[in-house]
């Protein structure tokens, strides 16, 4: 239950951010 | 008023407090209580082995605390977090919380970067559209030119049938009738 | 009793803060073994140089068992006591306060139609932007077309100039008046013809 709790909220920490990236490359990439 | 303690001071002096307590619960009477035999036998030696026993609990336990404190870099976490507390001090209602849906969660993340993205695409729609309406106004003028060119050809082409339709008027009046 | 999993003091710290008591609570737990094991054997070490007592081995474990089991007790009271209050007020992040990585969700609290709107938005801008993308092109290709059509236009012009020009190097000023002047003077011509003619009549 531990390991879950720190792997989920992990995510929640990180994740937003690398999927940003993405989305900016996309958004970056139609802009050219 | 002096400032609230950081959470960095507050976990040491709760584990200080913590320790204080336990070896005060674990007091050489206690101690000399229980291995009552011993004691009779060796009140010094008996003294002198309480006194490793709290000093070497105390050592371990004081490393210990150290030991998390390195590990999950606490000092510095706890520094952090008061600052974060402190900036929402002005704060009453609850913050936002994770809900559990990652795709809602991460619609917020987005909005910031679509908005950029939006209102990049105005602008340059706006360009798009200030640099078609001049060009355009080009190929109006154009149009007009070449409407202008046209008649200008009409006129001229005109005139010269009217002076071919007199020259073949002319000729037939020299032709014997 | 529903468990808090602290996941927000989690996404900070890294760790779940129940976690971290309890290895703190285990590492000390296991200390206090450890070091009431080193007091019994020092005891038992010192009683050898006692050949003739007649404290046996068995007295001192169940001393030992008796302090342990206090201190055990003490350091279970003691510990929950501390968890509590490390956990209410250390590792733990307040209702009001918001974390930096989650600072957005402050700024933008969009719903799902609010943000689907925003998309819609954006791919209406994008529309109309390859709309008027291509309508730029349509007339920047009217405009060379023109261009090539005003030349021709001018060129047909051109020759007509020239062809007046021709006219009038040959004396002839202005090709309308001239081939007038000329039609007057052929319509003369015929007229005296005529009336040339008549007298040859009469005089024959």
């Amino acid at each position: 239950f531990d390991e879950l709790i720190v792997e989920t909220t992990t995510k929640r920490k990180q994740w937003p951010k690398k999927i940003l990236m993405h989305a900016i490359q996309t958004m970056k990439a139609e802009q050219e | 008023e002096a400032a609230a303690p950081g959470r960095a001071q507050m976990f040491a002096t709760v584990v200080d407090t913590f320790l204080e307590k336990l070896v005060a619960a674990g007091s050489y009477q206690r101690f000399a209580n229980c291995y009552r035999c011993f004691y009779k036998l060796q009140p010094e030696m008996t003294r002198s082995i309480y006194d490793q026993f709290i000093s070497q609990l105390q050592a371990s336990i004081k490393e210990e605390i150290q030991e998390v404190k390195n590990e999950g870099n606490l000092e510095t976490v706890f520094n952090s977090l008061d600052k974060i507390v402190e900036e929402a001090k002005n704060r009453e209602e609850p913050a936002w919380r994770p809900s559990g849906i990652p795709e809602e969660d991460i619609r917020s993340a987005m909005v910031p970067y679509l908005l950029k993205h939006r209102s990049y695409l105005q602008k340059i729609l706006k360009e798009k559209e200030e640099e078609n309406r001049k060009v355009a106004e080009s190929v109006l003028a154009g149009r007009d030119r070449i409407a202008e060119l046209q008649q200008q050809i009409q006129a001229r082409k005109h005139a010269w049938q009217a002076i071919s339709k007199e020259q073949r008027e002319l000729v037939m009046t020299f032709k014997e009738p | 009793m529903s468990v808090n999993p602290m996941a927000y003091e989690a996404q900070f710290f890294g760790f779940t803060p129940q976690t971290c008591m309890l290895r703190i609570y285990i590492a000390f737990q296991d200390y206090l073994f450890e070091v009431m094991l080193v007091v019994e054997s020092v005891i038992l070490k010192k009683l050898d140089g006692f050949p003739g007592c007649k404290i046996s081995p068995l007295q001192i474990r169940k001393s030992t068992e008796k302090f342990l089991l206090f201190m055990k007790e003490h350091l279970d009271k003691l510990f929950s006591k501390m968890e509590e209050v490390l956990l209410q007020l250390v590792l733990n992040i307040p209702k009001n306060v918001l974390l930096p990585e989650d600072k957005v969700h402050e700024q933008y609290p969009y719903s799902k139609e609010q943000l689907e709107a925003l998309q819609d938005e954006i791919h209406q801008l994008q529309k109309q932007y390859r709309a008027e993308a291509s309508a730029g092109q349509a007339l920047r290709a009217e405009l060379e077309e023109q261009k090539a059509v005003q030349a021709e236009l001018e060129k047909i012009l051109q020759w007509f100039d020239g062809l007046e020009n021709t006219c009038r190097e040959h004396g002839t000023g202005n090709f309308k008046e001239s081939f007038a002047f000329l039609t007057q003077n052929a319509k003369r011509l015929q007229d005296v013809l005529k009336d040339v003619e008549e007298k040859s009549k009469k005089i024959k």
